[in-house]
């Protein structure tokens, strides 16, 4: 109906029937594809931006932590700005004429409606696990990366608990899934929060990627747009030395599969709220967001491989 | 729904590897149930750690007297949350 509120906290619902109205608005450039379902059989429904064809492709997802409302925020606003802006934005046009673009803005969809249901601390996934009373596994530890190595927990009741194997959660194997019968994605950006961090691979060691240089150049770019806007400070580098090191995460996954082009981005907290950023601070941090996802977007345009 | 009543998030500041390592130690304590938002990595950089309510006294006195640095970044975890869950309950009205 036009009237979705975009700098406010959504339901799982609610983010639903707005993605389903970006499709309705926009029926020759976007549409919705149902990748799988989640533990308790909720779709991971991606919004997919084509202008015809299977061009290469890049993969956004927002929200594989639940409780990181604003990255699942910023997800259903940028989707309607590339929406909206095609046709009128000469960057987001010209992109859309050489790649498609597929968005998954809630990864996890069971965690998300439990975070906003029952506990809002929530981080994983709410799938069962075998002889144990807690549940959940973390779903950025259960990537086939360096599975259950360094920085994961083996215990069911860790909020980093990596699982009993890697892709045992239905919602990390769906975009495994999805990814591999594409073929021809050519960048993988995941959007977490909080810390204000562009990082890329790898977290499962601490050795450079063959294409650290050009990875660090182009996230060096991406946090000098992003702090162009509101002056939000970014850190830059692989996960390992930008955090800790960090077993089956999805960006290692991405970069060993062979999408050179992987950033995992942990968005603004401001130093005072953590992850429980106001509803006031969705539209600062998705438009500063997005000039770093398009300086990355830029670069993997202009640099087919 | 699971309230967070009197719950605080400490910003710490970790100044060595052996503060870290009692960081990582109290982490292990199940019974304090702290949730670590931000976890302790490399000295000089802070922490977050919310820390339920029955807990808080005691964690601020290992953190004292293990001279570990830290300030209060959250007073009480439920205020914010209900500051939230009024916000999205007006918005559905507007929006509705």
């Amino acid at each position: 109906s036009g009237n979705f509120n975009f700098e406010a906290y959504h339901t799982l619902d609610e983010i639903s029937q707005e993605m389903d109205n970006l499709v309705a608005k926009h029926p020759g450039l976007l549409s919705k594809l149902t990748i799988g379902r989640s533990f308790e059989k909720r779709p991971m429904n991606v919004l997919k931006f084509s202008t015809g064809g299977n061009k290469p492709a890049i993969w956004l997802d927002a929200g594989i932590h639940a409780r990181e409302w604003v990255t699942q925020a910023t997800a259903v606003w940028t989707a309607n700005k590339i929406a909206s802006e095609y046709g009128t934005d000469p960057f987001i046009t010209s992109l859309l004429d050489k790649m498609d673009i597929f968005l998954l803005p809630v990864t996890n969809p069971d965690g998300y409606v439990f975070s906003h249901t029952k506990n809002r601390m929530w981080r994983k996934t709410r799938s069962k696990v075998a002889g144990s009373l807690c549940v959940g596994v973390d779903p950025n530890r259960n990537w086939d990366a360096g599975f259950g190595g360094p920085g994961a927990s083996n215990s069911p009741c860790s909020d980093s608990y990596h699982g009993p194997s890697a892709n045992s959660e239905v919602e990390v194997k769906s975009i495994v899934d999805f990814i591999k019968s594409h073929g021809n994605v050519k960048a993988f950006i995941t959007i977490h929060s909080y810390s204000q961090l562009l990082m890329f691979p790898y977290g499962y060691k601490c050795t450079k990627s063959d294409s650290f240089d050009e990875l660090n150049e182009v996230a060096l770019k991406a946090a000098q747009s992003v702090a162009s806007l509101h002056g939000t400070k970014y850190k830059v580098g692989p996960i390992c030395s930008v955090i800790y090191q960090a077993s089956g995460g999805s960006i290692d996954w991405a970069y060993d599969s062979g999408i050179k082009y992987s950033f995992a981005f942990e968005l603004r907290d401001t130093g005072r709220y953590g992850f429980l950023l106001p509803a006031s601070q969705i539209l600062p941090t998705a438009q500063e967001t997005w000039l770093g996802l398009k300086t990355i977007m830029e670069h993997v345009r202009d640099h087919p491989y | 729904r699971e309230t967070f009543v009197g719950d605080q998030v400490l910003e710490v500041t970790p100044s060595n590897e052996e503060q870290i390592v009692n960081l990582k130690e109290l982490e292990a304590e199940e019974h304090l149930q702290l949730d670590f938002w931000k976890p302790p990595t490399t000295p000089g950089e802070t922490a977050h750690v919310r820390v339920p309510f029955v807990s808080v006294q005691a964690v601020k006195a290992f953190l004292e007297s293990q001279g570990i640095d830290y300030s209060i970044m959250i007073e009480d975890v439920q205020v914010l949350l209900d500051n939230e869950n009024d916000e999205m309950l007006l918005n559905q009205r507007r929006e509705r």
